[in-house]
């Protein structure tokens, strides 16, 4: 777009050599603080079907770009003073269900090696999506979220509490748990997973499983995976020096 | 002697109008010399020429603009400038051998965000401060 090439008074414009044009591409995105250029996408056919994250993150991308464009509108809850904010849905998932002992649980193990050093977390969130139960019919569900801090193998791991939220078993929707509380832990061993762990109750604290209540994991059509969303606020970093 | 009250002037600022909208079509963008006089032009960066839409979601380029022209004494009427600029265009037109002109840049910068992938597949979005110019003055 523009106007075309303009010639600089006093020095003769050349074409840039292809090593050159990719110089200076390499350039530009550094600018705008993109990495270099990574694998291609998973194969077509998986990557057609809408994923919940790329969804998720393209309503957050409309809601920051039009932050951008009207200086001054008071930025959204989440994004506030956001720079950046990462998805991660490569996770393994663990289920403690049905036909073992109680308490029942759902374990999500996160890969967060992709995090860059040195940003400030400002906010963190679990999002599952919930569709009704059809066992528990008219109960309220209490939803516990724990991150998983040291696992044990001669007993139960060490637990860290990160959220409770309460709903009815007939609820649908993304359930939102924040898990900001965890990210402490992420800086201090980096190049960790992050588990977490989810336990359902009902009011008489009897133990469900996640499944049973209506909560979708793994399996899961690609639009309802659970994912993670994290907020960063870039460290105040120095005026780029060009190359 | 009870001094008669004096009806309070108001204040003078010296400052120019600080209009930063572009130039209208009956402005006069042509300084003295047929120049054009310091304005917001357009340039647009095209991730789709770069050849990166295979990873980057959204958006498909961005408005990036640029600053060019004179800033030239009298200042034209839809330019921006600080006082300061104004002194050295003044001091400029007396000693031009030792006083170069204010040249024209950037007076108001916004954000850019894009959303994309990362090598492990997660979607990242990233916002970009002063990476659009929004008016354009003389410094």
């Amino acid at each position: 777009g523009g106007p075309g090439p303009r010639l600089p008074p006093g020095c003769p414009q050349r074409r840039l050599g292809a090593r050159e044009r990719r110089d200076v591409q390499r350039e530009i995105l550094a600018v705008l603080g993109l990495p270099g250029r990574p694998r291609p996408r998973a194969p077509p056919a998986a990557s057609r079907l809408p994923a919940s994250a790329p969804l998720f993150m393209l309503d957050l991308y409309h809601a920051m770009a039009s932050d951008d464009d009207e200086d001054g509108a008071p930025p959204e809850r989440r994004l506030g003073r956001a720079d950046l904010v990462m998805s991660f849905v490569n996770m393994v998932e663990r289920d403690r269900a049905l036909g073992h002992q109680e308490p029942h649980w759902k374990e999500f193990h996160f890969d967060l090696t992709q995090i860059p050093a040195g940003e400030a977390v400002t906010a963190a969130e679990f999002r599952i999506y919930k569709v009704p139960s059809t066992h528990l019919l008219n109960s309220t569900l209490h939803v516990t979220m724990f991150q998983v801090v040291q696992e044990q193998f001669n007993r139960e791991s060490d637990l860290f509490f990160l959220d409770l939220q309460t709903l009815g078993a007939g609820a649908e929707g993304w359930l939102v748990l924040d898990i900001t509380a965890a990210s402490d832990h992420w800086l201090l061993k980096h190049h960790k997973d992050l588990g977490l762990r989810l336990y359902v109750e009902t009011e008489d604290g009897h133990s469900v499983d996640p499944g049973l209540a209506g909560l979708l994991g793994q399996q899961a059509p690609r639009s309802r995976q659970p994912f993670v969303v994290t907020f960063f606020r870039a460290s105040q970093n120095p005026v780029r020096t060009p190359r | 002697a009870v001094r008669p009250l004096r009806r309070r002037q108001p204040k003078k600022t010296n400052e120019l109008p600080q209009d930063s909208r572009l130039p209208g079509i009956f402005d006069d963008v042509h300084g003295s010399h047929g120049q054009q006089v310091c304005r917001r032009h357009e340039l647009y960066v095209s991730f789709q020429d770069l050849g990166w839409l295979d990873w980057i979601i959204a958006p498909q380029g961005y408005s990036a603009y640029y600053c060019e022209g004179e800033c030239s004494f009298p200042l034209g009427s839809c330019m921006n400038a600080t006082n300061h600029a104004i002194l050295q265009s003044l001091v400029h037109l007396m000693k031009p051998d030792a006083v170069p002109k204010a040249c024209c840049a950037p007076t108001k910068l916004s954000a850019t965000s894009v959303l994309y992938y990362d090598s492990s597949n997660n979607v990242i979005l990233r916002k970009k401060r002063n990476m659009v110019v929004k008016a354009c003055g003389c410094h």
